[in-house]
């Protein structure tokens, strides 16, 4: 038996929104400490790792561990009939093939159950080292939004490079080239509007912006993103939800042959 | 040029 009640059912509805497009089926995975998924796209070029912790439900029941596969889009189908301000409720029964979102208006006048199919899913969980990053960026998550779709519109790859004087986002075109360098600013009135770097050693790396721009759906979730970076390695470009967890989306890098 | 890692390259199974 499994029921999940979350109050802030928003959350739900903005994490299937970021990771739909990326990912098409996945097992949620719910034990004590939470409820997660760890997913890759169809060409395995990135993963996200999402972590609602436990302690951010209201009501929390997972007698056992349980893994369920969704079909993403379906899903975010059905949690799109939710309202923002709704109560979002999970449930499922052992051995059920079907999971049931349940929807409470917040005055508790209208109440909805979907009932949604569960599907096999043939998935591998893969161990994430524990990594000691070369550079961390953080940085107001809707700026990096907005550099993706600009760099998008010049070329197809991003070479983020972080060094004392910044991090440097820079892409090539048939039309022209465009360089956008962010200097570290913390004097700014809201701390989530700083952009903190911090450099052990200077990294240069290159991606595919097609999968950044997927990342930076996630950008509702957070006003900021944490970009970590280390020479060689995929990059994590991680979102933080609200005292419950995280989505994090990792991404392989483009590698010279 | 360069070519796109996939992620298996760098984790492996858990």
């Amino acid at each position: 038996m499994l029921e999940l009640r979350l109050v802030q059912g928003s959350l739900l509805k903005k994490v299937l929104e970021s990771i739909k497009e990326l990912v098409n089926d996945a097992n949620f995975d719910c034990s004590s400490t939470g409820f997660s998924l760890q997913a890759m796209d169809s060409s395995h070029v990135a993963l996200v790792a999402l972590l609602l912790r436990s302690e951010g439900f209201e009501h929390y029941r997972c007698d056992r561990n349980l893994s369920m596969g969704m079909n993403l889009n379906n899903m975010a189908k059905m949690l799109k009939c939710a309202g923002n301000d709704d109560i979002i409720t999970i449930k499922a029964d052992d051995g059920s093939d079907t999971v049931t979102f349940m929807f409470e208006s917040p005055t508790q006048d209208k109440i909805s159950d979907f009932e949604m199919k569960l599907m096999d899913i043939d998935s591998e969980h893969l161990g994430i080292p524990e990594a000691e990053y070369d550079a961390i960026v953080r940085m107001p998550s809707a700026e990096f939004a907005r550099i993706c779709k600009d760099l998008s519109s010049i070329g197809d790859t991003v070479v983020i490079s972080v060094t004392k004087e910044g991090v440097k986002f820079s892409t090539k075109g048939d039309i022209g080239a465009a360089n956008i360098v962010c200097r570290q600013n913390t004097t700014v009135d809201k701390p989530d509007d700083a952009t903190v770097i911090e450099m052990k050693e200077p990294v240069s790396l290159q991606f595919a912006l097609r999968y950044t721009n997927f990342f930076t759906k996630a950008t509702p979730l957070s006003s900021t993103v944490t970009i970590s970076l280390s020479n060689e390695l995929p990059v994590v470009v991680e979102y933080k939800i609200a005292e419950m967890g995280y989505v994090r989306f990792y991404l392989a890098p483009k590698i010279e042959e | 040029g360069s070519k796109q890692a996939t992620i298996t390259k760098f984790f492996g199974k858990a």
